[in-house]
């Protein structure tokens, strides 16, 4: 554990809590993908299978356990108590674009060839695009709100800070996980246009628009 | 040992 991966960690949970605060603060699901938010399970889900067989330490098994249940939750606000305030029509990113491409690389990029080998390639890959339902709302409805905004940077720092982890693990321990490093520096890239308007906009207190 | 350090990470 170093201060990066840590920061990212960090970071990781508060945009978790920040978007299931504001769905709960708002009684709102308004200008959220739930597509994503379906995609981050299945992410966790598919990544977090070895909860059941290895142990890695406390922190590493709170942290999972934390990570399914939250977007679990996420899920269930989206879908089921707040569907009215859910914005489906302006959530119409195909998911099977994300999926299929993911698994297919998974079967291509893996450690081994075993069930939770493929399982962990395939959520590292699908984690990398997963954000792209949302993106690709905000793009929509060509706005975002603000807390809407700070979940985004929050979710995008998160990886942008385990590549400076990974930097400093390969110079201190000489680990290198290329899966790992190749799919989060894709997913860090995806959010640079966004991290641009942030940091343009919302930090200047206005609203987040893209134009169009 | 390497596997672990991979899966260590979240």
């Amino acid at each position: 554990m170093n201060l990066f991966r840590l920061m990212g960690d960090v970071s990781h949970v508060l945009a978790v809590f920040i978007l299931l605060a504001k769905i709960w603060r708002t009684r709102s699901a308004a200008g959220i993908s739930g597509r994503s938010q379906i995609l981050f399970t299945i992410v966790y889900l598919a990544r977090y299978m070895d909860l059941f067989f290895s142990f890695i330490s406390l922190y590493n098994t709170v942290m999972k356990l934390l990570f399914i249940s939250a977007s679990c939750a996420t899920v269930y606000l989206i879908y089921f108590k707040f569907r009215a305030t859910y914005d489906g029509n302006h959530d119409t990113f195909r998911i099977e674009f994300v999926l299929v491409p993911s698994l297919l690389l998974a079967f291509i990029f893996h450690y081994s060839m075993s069930f939770f080998e493929l399982a962990w390639s395939f959520s590292i890959f699908l984690e990398a695009v997963a954000i792209l339902p949302q993106l690709f709302m905000v793009t929509k409805t060509g706005e975002a709100e603000n807390i809407t905004s700070h979940y985004l940077f929050a979710l995008g720092s998160y990886r942008a800070l385990y590549i400076l982890n990974w930097i400093y693990r390969y110079y201190t321990e000489g680990h290198f996980d290329p899966i790992a490093v190749c799919a989060g520096i894709v997913q860090t890239i995806l959010y640079c246009d966004f991290f641009y308007l942030y940091v343009t906009k919302v930090l200047q207190g206005r609203k987040l628009q893209v134009l169009p | 040992d390497d596997d672990e350090d991979t899966k260590d990470e979240l």
